[in-house]
């Protein structure tokens, strides 16, 4: 159909659209929208810490949440996943929706005790997740 | 495993890595092809799925660490990460990685503990099965801990004169020449009673050549005093029974390491991505920027 300047599909003048709500709710994010979740874990709940002397608590994170359909504009994410999600819609539901995933990460020190007795302090990379994204 | 079981064949119980950080008391058991992908798991998680798969009771804990390293490298984590475990962005220096070695305690006896007046021998073996291909050494020291009798803060001077070659366990005369050097090393021993002596070009060459069994020998003598305020040195300080501990700081290469200059390279791409505001020097610095 027509558009008017801003981007609305044109009605007839002067008809209200049907019914509001319904129209907006196409743009609404999911409730339960992609987004990062708290998790915190110590290494002695797995009995780690024998070997695993610092941090003693670790709080990994995790993404959890719906990918709502204008992903791009909320996520950054790619066109593929508007089209992964289109194609889930229109032709195939088999295929997978968007996922929520972490899209970054930051490091984390570790002190370790190694079997043979010696000490290591290490940084490693990607441990804790720190910002989700649709993809 | 069961169809596996159900045709008579031993049922290979075996789980992706993944799963078996998921199961952590089944014995993890891979076939070739998984072994191959398991061997890339990062060194830590592989360590964890590998501890926690066989558990700590079953394989028995390692070798126990020295009491007095165990301070020493906690008061250096406390230096370099946050409570919560996130490096401290002040490290200024491009290690990842810190080894604490002592030496190996089968030939602690070897440690000949001889102090003839105010010098002190020493012959120590160092395993470094521990340090990785990828992991390369940027500084290695001697540390040595000084009992309680030294009042904090004194000034020790140390005068050494030490030797390091590759030691063959099987008793063979190692092909690698020794490597000796004579130094004095003056330091404030600090609150932790440490002092630590540079020795990486010294232990460079071997270490470089990825020697694993590492022997020094020699003499230190350590008086307390600064030579560059008193002529004379007061009384000979018996430096501390204790065998000096190896400290490696190392640039671990491999990509599950945290490598400052590239989150560094990161952070600055992201900020010109999000645009020219947000990177005004980006933007202004440069003509091509203005261009851009």
């Amino acid at each position: 159909p027509r558009r008017r300047r801003d981007g609305s599909p044109s009605q007839a003048p002067g008809t209200p659209p049907s019914n509001l709500s319904e129209y907006f709710k196409q743009f609404l994010f999911p409730q339960n929208e992609c987004e990062l979740h708290n998790f915190r874990l110590s290494f002695s709940q797995l009995k780690w810490d024998k070997w695993i002397i610092a941090p003693h608590r670790y709080s990994p994170q995790y993404c959890k949440g719906d990918c709502p359909r204008a992903a791009g504009h909320r996520y950054g994410s790619p066109v593929h996943t508007m089209v992964q999600n289109i194609i889930y819609e229109k032709l195939d539901p088999s295929v997978p929706r968007p996922a929520c995933v972490p899209a970054e990460y930051s490091p984390l020190s570790v002190l370790t005790v190694e079997p043979d007795g010696s000490i290591a302090y290490k940084e490693y990379e990607d441990m804790i997740a720190t910002k989700c994204t649709c993809r | 495993a069961r169809a596996h079981a159900a045709s008579g064949k031993t049922s290979a119980l075996w789980a992706a890595p993944g799963d078996a950080a998921g199961e952590l008391n089944v014995p993890l058991r891979l076939p070739r092809g998984a072994r191959r992908r398991y061997a890339l798991l990062p060194p830590l998680l592989k360590v964890l799925s590998d501890r926690g798969a066989q558990g700590w009771e079953s394989q028995g804990p390692g070798l126990q660490p020295d009491s007095r390293a165990l301070r020493y490298m906690k008061r250096l984590y406390k230096m370099y990460a946050t409570k919560e475990g996130i490096p401290k962005a002040t490290k200024s220096h491009l290690y990842n990685t810190v080894r604490l070695f002592t030496p190996c305690s089968e030939c602690k006896h070897r440690h000949r503990d001889l102090v003839r007046g105010d010098v002190h021998s020493v012959d120590l073996l160092f395993n470094l099965d521990r340090v990785t291909a990828l992991e390369h050494l940027l500084k290695s020291v001697l540390l040595y801990s000084f009992d309680a009798s030294l009042p904090p803060s004194s000034s020790v001077t140390c005068m050494c004169h030490l030797s390091a070659k590759e030691h063959d366990p099987a008793g063979q005369v190692c092909p690698s020449a020794s490597h000796s050097v004579a130094f004095s090393l003056h330091a404030e021993v600090g609150k932790g009673r440490w002092v630590e002596m540079d020795v990486t070009s010294f232990l460079q060459p071997l270490i470089a050549a990825h020697r694993r069994n590492i022997r020094v020998a020699g003499n230190v003598t350590c008086l307390v005093g600064d030579p560059r305020e008193s002529t004379h040195l007061e009384n000979p300080l018996r430096v501390a029974l204790v065998p000096p501990s190896l400290l490696l700081y190392l640039n671990d290469t491999s990509e599950q390491a945290y490598h400052r200059w590239n989150s560094l390279r990161h952070r600055r791409k992201a900020l010109q991505r999000s645009g020219p505001l947000a990177d005004p020097l980006g933007a202004r610095g440069s003509s091509q920027g203005q261009r851009a």
